[in-house]
Formats: C-alpha cells, structure tokens, sequence
C-alpha cells in the first residue's frame, strides 16, 4: 500500500514544436525527460519503506547502480497497453519508425521483450511496484557498507511480493518467482542503455543536463 | 562521492 501511494505522475517530454525532427532533437528529448524522471525518481526512492533508514552512502550506492532499471520499468509499464511502442511519456510514445531515426532500435526492441513478458504475465500495479522497488533494493552496488540493511530491505521487499502473491495469484504458486526471473533481462536492458547515452555523450552533439550526467558516470 | 553532488543533495532535502 506504501508503494502504491508512493507512486510518482507521470512526466511530460514536452519535444519543442519550433524544432524539426532529428535524431539529435529525439535523443535531446529523452535525455531531458530522464532527467527530470530522475529527480522524481530519487524523491519517490525515500518513500520505499526502509530505504531511507541506510545510510546516505548506501543510498547514494543503490541509486547510481540501479537508476536505469527505475527509468526503463516505468517505460514498460506506461507501454503495456500499447502494441510494439514504447510510452516513454504520454505525450511522447515511440513506435519503431521514430525508434530509428534516433538510433535507438536495438535498445528499444530489447525494452519491447520487457513488455511482452510483462503483457503475457499480466502483470498488475502492485507487482510493478513491487518489483521497481526490489531492482532497486537488488541492484548489486559494489559500494554498499551496511549489507546487512541492505539484506533486510531486499527480505522486507521480497516478502510483500510473496504475500501479494499469496493472497492475489493463489492459481500460480510460482508467480513471485516468475517475476523476479524477468528481472535479469531487465538489468542486461539498462546496462545497454547506459553504454548507449554514455557513448552518445561521449559523442558531445546532445546536451545533457547535470544529474544524468552524474548519474551516466557513476556507471560509466 | 564528491562527484555525486546533486543525487546526494536529492537524497539530503526532506520532500
């Protein structure tokens, strides 16, 4: 229930009407919506119950591991009404046309598997935002100081996915675990889209704002 | 971490 509530809105890309498509304006795009996603993102991290009792240091470690799976689940839930498009803000859904012309194809028909394991799943609210939430808590920093909080964030977690289950999805006894089996395909996902911003970024044609950047680095 | 100084103050502000 604490996650639900936690929930942040949803952002809008808001692409300037003045400037013509490009690879260079889409990709601006993104990384602008990332960026505030992001902020939004840290904001709702202090809400999951638990997190905010680590250190900040573990905090920090958690986040700059596991930002881009956050960014890349919210995407796939936001898109699993839709058939091979990627809702990457309601007033910015890319289809595999628009994924093209900004060089982002590979990436996004690797975030499509996603939603199709999420769409055949019938994966429901409470789930994704179990789920989000356990990427984060399990997101491997090497930087972690207290393992043991951190091992009791990711109990406390994964035992709220178990009693959902338990209660909600009594016809499949191995849903939880059929969930948190989808979550290596998403970690190899984000591994992929950081070494692509950070290749674009490298690249120096797309202005980026300060904490994707900071936050591109620590991955980097 | 002094190069993380934006997330850290996220993190920092009481919303």
């Amino acid at each position: 229930s604490l996650l639900l509530v936690a929930e942040p809105e949803s952002i809008f890309a808001m692409p300037d009407p003045t400037v013509p498509d490009s690879d260079i304006k889409a990709l601006t795009t993104l990384c602008d919506l990332a960026d505030r996603e992001l902020v939004v993102n840290i904001g709702w991290a202090k809400h999951i119950p638990g997190f905010p009792l680590l250190s900040l240091a573990d905090q920090m470690s958690l986040l700059q591991s596991g930002w881009m799976e956050i960014l890349i689940l919210r995407v796939v839930f936001r898109s699993l009404a839709l058939e091979d498009k990627l809702v990457y803000a309601e007033d910015y859904i890319m289809d595999e046309e628009q994924s093209k012309l900004a060089g982002v194809l590979d990436l996004n028909n690797t975030i499509l598997q996603l939603v199709k394991k999420y769409k055949a799943m019938r994966i429901d609210k409470e789930e994704f935002v179990v789920l989000k939430a356990i990427s984060l808590a399990n997101s491997d920093s090497m930087q972690i100081e207290d393992v043991d909080a951190v091992q009791s964030l990711q109990d406390v977690l994964h035992g709220a996915l178990q009693d959902y289950e338990s209660a909600q999805h009594t016809e499949d006894p191995r849903r939880a675990g059929k969930l948190i089996m989808t979550l290596p395909l998403l970690r190899q996902t984000a591994a992929r889209a950081v070494q692509h911003f950070c290749s674009i970024k490298q690249d120096g044609r797309v202005p980026m704002h300060k904490l994707f950047l900071e936050l591109l680095e620590a991955r980097a | 971490k002094e190069k993380h100084k934006i997330l850290h103050r996220l993190l920092q502000n009481s919303t």
